[in-house]
């Protein structure tokens, strides 16, 4: 299963993650 | 009684019984052209292209398989045999058993319970950032929608409207079907479900369904933020006052659509949450197959996640459009709303590919215009089969 997110931001919105990263539930996605 | 059968004059009308056959044979002939008509726009099953492993995929008869595996996990286990069955799943898959809510292993049934276990509170705090992840998981891809394509793997892309759909009815059917828009519109105050029952949203939003939205929502009717915005914290977001184009999915100047695809892996806690203060506004649910979501199938099969059935919650938060769509799987095939309970994925109805079923949470909150959720807040999970 996934789960997709697509959203409207800022175009300095920032992703804190890397392709293939492991990530929880809670943990940062990204940052403006 | 031999008497009667013998001796009863039998008489025969052959204009009525020709006439009778007649409309008979008319409406029968009616029916095959309109189901043929049907199964032309809207097909039933993907056509399969690609490596061979994507034909023996389409080949098998995914949705059914799905069920059977649920409904095999759903038989109970005897007890004694618990403990070391899950153990042996967790050592398999790497469950981390230490952060259960409950750790008597004893008491989950079946192996479905377990899957769809809790976590213990404070297991997952949630980080001070703009956006956090809805799930465990792995991070598959994220970057910028361009124009309408988002990027499955690098060169292949598929379409925005295709996942979420649209509200272009200049379209042809065949056309929408392809682009997952042929659609159901459902009514705001009472909705349908496929099977033509309905439901009062209202009825469901105050029996119970809706505790955490008002915990979400202040007197006012503002969502309130009480813990990620450091520069203004427990302040009230305006989100009432946010108007995104949700129909067309367009960005205001100066902003950008992004994207972000997370993967839930066998054994990873499977319930997902709100990844930021947001409302929920449109729940559209596609039908479709139910492929492995797997990174592996990810790399083999194009549009993948437009192929897969699908739940797209549409919304808002402060930035303008928000959406979240939990995507199906083979093994993991029903997925649950908790407060949608008129939702039913995975059903036995063979309902044609691409098409979906609207349903608006408007009366959830008049002044929002939708369901209200805060960071962390449970939404809802994936089920086996």
């Amino acid at each position: 299963s996934t789960v997709v997110l697509v959203f409207e931001a800022p175009q300095s919105f920032e992703f804190k993650v890397t392709a293939g990263q492991k990530i929880k539930m809670g943990e940062a996605l990204g940052q403006i | 009684l031999v008497d009667s059968w013998k001796n009863t004059e039998t008489k025969w009308y052959p204009i009525p019984v020709a006439l009778g056959l007649s409309v008979v044979g008319f409406i029968q002939y009616r029916r095959v052209i309109q189901r043929e008509e049907e199964r032309l726009e809207h097909p039933k099953k993907y056509v399969a292209t690609g490596p061979w492993q994507v034909h023996v995929a389409a080949a098998l008869p995914l949705r059914s398989l799905s069920r059977l595996w649920g409904s095999f996990n759903s038989l109970t286990i005897p007890e004694p045999l618990r403990p070391i069955g899950y153990k042996l799943y967790s050592w398999i898959f790497g469950c981390n058993l230490d952060e259960m809510k409950n750790p008597n292993l004893c008491d989950y049934p079946n192996l479905s319970a377990f899957f769809y276990r809790e976590l213990k509170d404070g297991a997952r705090p949630i980080a001070n950032a703009t956006l956090v992840s809805p799930s465990d998981g792995k991070v598959l891809h994220f970057g910028i929608v361009q124009g309408q394509d988002i990027e499955q793997i690098k060169g292949v892309t598929y379409k925005l409207d295709a996942l979420l759909g649209n509200d272009d009815k200049s379209t042809s059917p065949v056309e929408n079907a392809i682009l997952g828009n042929s659609r159901q519109i459902v009514d705001e105050e009472e909705f349908a479900n496929v099977n033509g029952i309905e439901y009062s949203l209202d009825d469901m939003m105050n029996e119970g369904h809706s505790v955490k939205t008002e915990s979400a929502v202040g007197p006012d009717g503002l969502a309130r933020s009480e813990t990620n915005d450091p520069q203004d914290e427990r302040a009230l977001v305006k989100l009432a006052d946010v108007t995104p184009d949700i129909a067309n999915h367009k960005v205001k100047p100066g902003q950008a659509m992004f994207f972000c695809v997370v993967y839930l892996a066998p054994g990873d806690y499977h319930r997902f949450h709100s990844p930021t203060n947001w409302i929920v506004q449109t729940r559209r649910h596609f039908a479709g197959e139910l492929f492995s979501v797997s990174p592996y199938f990810v790399n083999l099969l194009q549009n993948l996640f437009v192929l897969n059935e699908r739940v797209a919650l549409l919304g808002k938060w402060k930035h303008g459009f928000f959406s979240m769509i939990p995507v199906g799987a083979t093994n993991v095939g029903s997925i649950k709303i908790n407060f949608d309970e008129a939702l039913k994925t995975n059903q036995k109805e063979d309902i044609p590919l691409g098409t979906y079923t609207e349903v608006t949470y408007k009366s959830a909150s008049k002044i929002l215009g939708g369901k209200a959720l805060r960071y962390g807040d449970e939404m809802g999970g994936f089920y086996l089969g």
